[in-house]
């Protein structure tokens, strides 16, 4: 699905210190845009969960303006590269 | 290094120095984002090393020729690498045959583990690249403890994504390093400081705000103005000096007039032979090195000479590389600025000389007959009388995201440092390479924070930050003045250097220390205008930034920028003593040009119930016109301490108005 690309879903300093429970959230959010849990976890590519809270995942132009409208959301960006100095 | 603790002072003979007094940071685990680690380099010895700390929770990872068990000890006691979000980025496969990397924290290109022996390497006896530098290498922590996260891929250009990044933050987060050390870049335009496509910048401010200082590289996009890169406030941003070192190269001409060139050349000295330099026959364009041909020339057993305004390396390499196939034995690059060298394989000398010195020989060339050159091989030149300067690569300042918050912050050595690397990197030789860019200055700065963890460990980033910033040295270790790189050479400024050349066992008693917490840094995105829901979210509690908007002049950094002076304005800053309890400091102004500055109080006292002390600094701009920068200094000394803040201020009647200013 070439339309879909990584996004940063930031939400920054995590509420509560429960891993799992910070997780399931950010599934629940993604699956609540791209359709379903099975579909949150394939599109899922990493939550971050221990320094500040959020994830990576595949998804399109339109399913990141949706998660960005959504209440604990800071931003919702494109990946971006980096290179070595 | 072999030679920049030295010449930073931090030398093994010394034993009243900040490595002793921070037991060579033993105890203190430093995280990399990186290429990865070469396990087997000696610069990883644990011989010696007592236990990994209880508090560690992070641990190695295996992958393609790493074995955690095996590869990993109590010197190197986390190596976890992130590629998921690259992956998903291409949507193929990392064909790591084409591209040769490793699907471990192993390191292909040498980057990650040249970086982490110079902030922490142990020491390893005789070490060169080929006999040149010859010395003890050594990290300037070399007891802390390692731990490397892999997140550069070798796909052409070493690259990496901000998925794996920010998984990096926060798995090292997690794992309980003490310090970050980031050799990376961007591009400018940047991002702003709260977008996360940015990814150290965020990251950053939550390793911060846990009490992880966070070091990141300035960015080799230099000397261009305001190309600097991590310029959140919250980021020790560090640009790239030279050291007291230089690999002079003997060109003797036949007519009998010897060059001194520079390069990294170790293999057997040229007899004299053959010198051309390849004109073309219309005489319209000099031959530029990056782009050599050799249609009318024969270069066959000769030595070429080129000219070129590239700064980079791979010029070094793509014109020997032009040279080696047409079957000369050497190449003469003449640039500006000419300490940016380079190995270029297999012994074959790539001699860097500059503007006046290869216009004499292009000279030479034009009037001889038959043109001869010899070319001996590299020594090594330590000490005086080797000038320091901002190497040419390092991005300059003023910051284009707040032009008010100083960066870079500090300058460190970046330039021709020898340190390990990896087998499978091309120019390397014995473990070791010479590599240049803000990405080897970074870990310096990386090593000492380390030490300065080591003996104040509750100090916070923003103390150790203003530490270092304002006992940097402003002029060399010789107390000679400190140049800038660039189209035309100038005395390096706060926007070349920051607080200046990094100074560490000055910086192991500043006296008294710009603080700053979350507090500040919530000062400073309402200042530069977030919204309240933003700020919450990214700090993790309800914030409301006051009505009137704050000052980001207020933002209580070791360093004053005023870039938009119109008539008059005042700031505040708050020190902390971090020296003895009862002291009393007075300030010293040096005045920008055109600037009146004034400063009350003029004494700070402190004592067992006052160890804050806030002042407020006022600056008059006599200016009629849009001006450039000019810069000053405040400094509090007691005598015994000097606390320098460099001041930069630009006078702008007309606001926002682009005139070159």
């Amino acid at each position: 699905d070439n339309t879909r690309k990584v996004h940063i879903v930031y939400m920054g300093e995590k509420q509560h210190s429960n891993l799992k429970l910070i997780t399931d959230s950010h599934i629940d959010m993604l699956a609540s845009v791209v359709g379903s849990k099975e579909a949150a976890v394939k599109s899922m590519i990493y939550s971050y969960q221990h320094g500040f809270s959020g994830f990576a995942a595949m998804l399109s132009k339109d399913q990141a303006k949706m998660i960005a409208e959504l209440p604990g959301v800071v931003h919702v960006t494109r990946n971006q590269l980096h290179s070595l100095q | 290094t072999t030679r920049s603790w030295d010449y930073l002072g931090l030398s093994t003979h010394y034993p009243s120095n900040l490595s002793h007094k921070a037991k060579k940071g033993d105890g203190i685990i430093i995280g990399f984002f990186d290429s990865g680690v070469w396990p087997e380099s000696e610069v990883f010895d644990d011989e010696g090393y007592g236990p990994v700390p209880t508090r560690w929770k992070g641990h190695c990872d295996s992958g393609q020729l790493f074995n955690a068990t095996a590869d990993c000890n109590k010197k190197l006691i986390g190596a976890k690498w992130f590629i998921d979000g690259f992956l998903a980025e291409n949507k193929e496969p990392f064909n790591t045959t084409e591209k040769p990397d490793y699907l471990s924290p192993r390191d292909v290109v040498g980057h990650g583990t040249h970086v982490s022996a110079i902030a922490a390497g142990s020491f390893v006896s005789n070490t060169s690249f080929k006999g040149l530098g010859l010395g003890l290498a050594r990290g300037a922590a070399t007891r802390a403890r390692i731990a490397m996260y892999k997140v550069f891929w070798n796909v052409g250009p070493v690259i990496c994504s901000s998925a794996d990044l920010l998984r990096a933050f926060d798995e090292a987060i997690h794992d309980g390093v003490d310090l970050l050390s980031l050799s990376i870049g961007s591009f400018v335009p940047l991002f702003s400081d709260v977008d996360e496509r940015d990814g150290i910048a965020i990251g950053a401010f939550h390793a911060v705000a846990k009490g992880i200082p966070v070091i990141a590289a300035a960015g080799n996009t230099g000397p261009h103005a305001q190309t600097i890169q991590n310029t959140a406030p919250w980021i020790l941003t560090v640009a790239a000096s030279t050291v007291d070192r230089s690999f002079p190269t003997l060109l003797t001409l036949g007519n009998n007039i010897t060059i001194m060139g520079q390069a990294l050349f170790a293999g057997k000295e040229i007899g004299f032979t053959g010198l051309v330099y390849p004109e073309t026959s219309e005489l319209v364009y000099p031959s530029f090195c990056e782009s050599l041909s050799f249609n009318n020339t024969s270069v066959d057993g000769k030595v070429v000479l080129c000219f070129t305004t590239v700064g980079s390396r791979a010029v070094l390499t793509t014109a020997a590389s032009a040279v080696r196939e047409a079957g000369g034995v050497g190449v003469i690059v003449a640039r500006n600025p000419s300490d940016m060298l380079g190995s270029c394989g297999n012994d074959f000398p790539c001699v860097v000389v500059d503007y006046e010195l290869g216009t004499q020989i292009l000279f030479y060339i034009r009037s001889a007959r038959s043109p001869t050159v010899k070319i001996s091989p590299s020594k090594t030149l330590v000490g005086n009388p080797v000038a320091t300067k901002v190497a040419d690569f390092s991005s300059r300042g003023p910051s284009s995201i707040a032009p008010a918050i100083l960066k870079p912050d500090i300058a460190a050595p970046g330039v021709s440092i020898l340190a390990a690397s990896s087998p499978a990197y091309p120019f390397e030789a014995g473990g070791f390479s010479i590599l240049s860019g803000t990405s080897f200055s970074t870990p310096h700065v990386s090593g000492i924070v380390a030490l300065l963890k080591a003996i104040q460990p509750n100090w916070s980033p923003a103390a150790i930050r203003s530490a270092i910033v304002t006992t940097a040295w402003k002029s060399d270790p010789y107390g000679e003045p400190i140049f800038s790189e660039g189209s035309t050479w100038k005395l390096a400024d706060p926007f070349d250097f920051g607080g200046g050349l990094v100074n560490p066992n000055k910086a192991a008693e500043p006296g008294l220390v710009y603080d700053m917490g979350t507090n500040d840094y919530i000062h400073y995105l309402c200042a530069v205008g977030y919204n309240d829901s933003s700020i919450s979210l990214v700090v993790g509690k309800v914030t409301t930034c006051p009505g009137t908007k704050p000052s980001i002049l207020d933002v209580n950094l070791p360093s004053i920028t005023i870039p938009n002076l119109s008539k008059s304005v005042v700031l505040t800053r708050t020190v902390k003593n971090v020296g003895s309890v009862n002291s009393m400091y007075k300030s010293l102004i040096v005045p920008p040009i055109g600037i009146s500055v004034s400063v009350r109080p003029q004494t700070l006292i402190f004592n067992s119930t006052t160890n804050r002390v806030s002042f407020k600094v006022t600056f008059t701009t006599t200016h009629k016109v849009n001006t450039r920068f000019y810069f000053g200094s405040l400094t509090w000394t007691d005598g015994f301490h000097a606390v320098t803040s460099p001041i930069s201020v630009r006078t702008q009647i007309i606001q926002s108005y682009t005139d070159d200013n």
